[in-house]
């Protein structure tokens, strides 16, 4: 499959929510998305890395608009749950390299990261598909970044 | 966007590496991976969560194909790199709920998490997109996991 990127999408109305040092057992995720679902909220990225020492940090996306009802929710219905830190951040950005192929070429993610590195924009957060590689960054990051990037993949031809 | 889900997908070949603790700083993705990239490995998921205390975990999968390749690039061309720990996990298996709009459901997240937690299968990471919930869970439960999600998703009717 030859990886071929065929553009640079990006967001700057996200909201960053994430519960650090979760147990990581079974019902978890869930017990933190149901009240969120129940709203209707739309979610964007969900990420979660593999646990240490039993705890990992369970992080998802939201458009600002969503933030308000999101933040009572936290502080009311997932109140009990036994986490370390709740972060809620307003300054995130997101840019995503769509295309065909992705995944099998780590070149085109390396590719990506070499040129946020060589423009001194930091990644705060990553996850990848076949179709999509999706970086999320500080939101003052976001125009040079797609700057950047269409110039990495030749897109401003 | 109406979500559907279309099927459930899943490989059990897959193997886990995880630099944990590398500095949140420019350049730390692409130095990782780049070597891996070089040498042509096909990489699949790749997920970052944000950092605590100004580091994180950057961690991917790779076909176990691979895992020998990749572990010889981490123990010479990534040696200098400054991390934690590295875990270098065969026990890996990899389910995905595909479909459209999955997005903008947290509901078809949130039930395949409720659905994974009703059979006591733990989900050690989580990376989601447009078009697909990929989740990664030990070998051992791939099989139940693909039963209980067709369930869940009324795809065995
Ligand atoms: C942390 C959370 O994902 C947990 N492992 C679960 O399965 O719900
Ligand atoms: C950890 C790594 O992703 C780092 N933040 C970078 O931008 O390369």
């Amino acid at each position: 499959e030859k990886a071929v990127v065929s553009g640079i999408a990006f967001q700057k109305d996200q909201t960053k929510i994430s519960f650090q040092g979760v147990k990581d057992s079974p019902g978890i995720a869930s017990s933190i998305l149901g009240p969120i679902a129940a709203e209707g909220i739309e979610v964007d990225v969900i990420i979660q890395n593999i646990s240490n020492e039993g705890r990992t940090d369970f992080t998802f996306t939201i458009s600002s608009i969503d933030r308000d009802v999101v933040e009572k929710i936290c502080n009311t219905q997932l109140q009990d749950l036994d986490f370390n830190n709740l972060i809620i951040d307003n300054n995130v950005g997101k840019v995503s390299i769509v295309g065909v192929g992705m995944r099998s070429h780590a070149g085109i993610a390396s590719r990506a990261f070499q040129a946020l590195a060589n423009n001194n924009i930091n990644i705060s957060m990553i996850s990848t598909s076949e179709i999509k590689i999706t970086l999320v960054i500080n939101i003052d990051d976001v125009n040079n970044a797609v700057k950047v990037l269409h110039h990495e993949f030749e897109l401003d031809k």
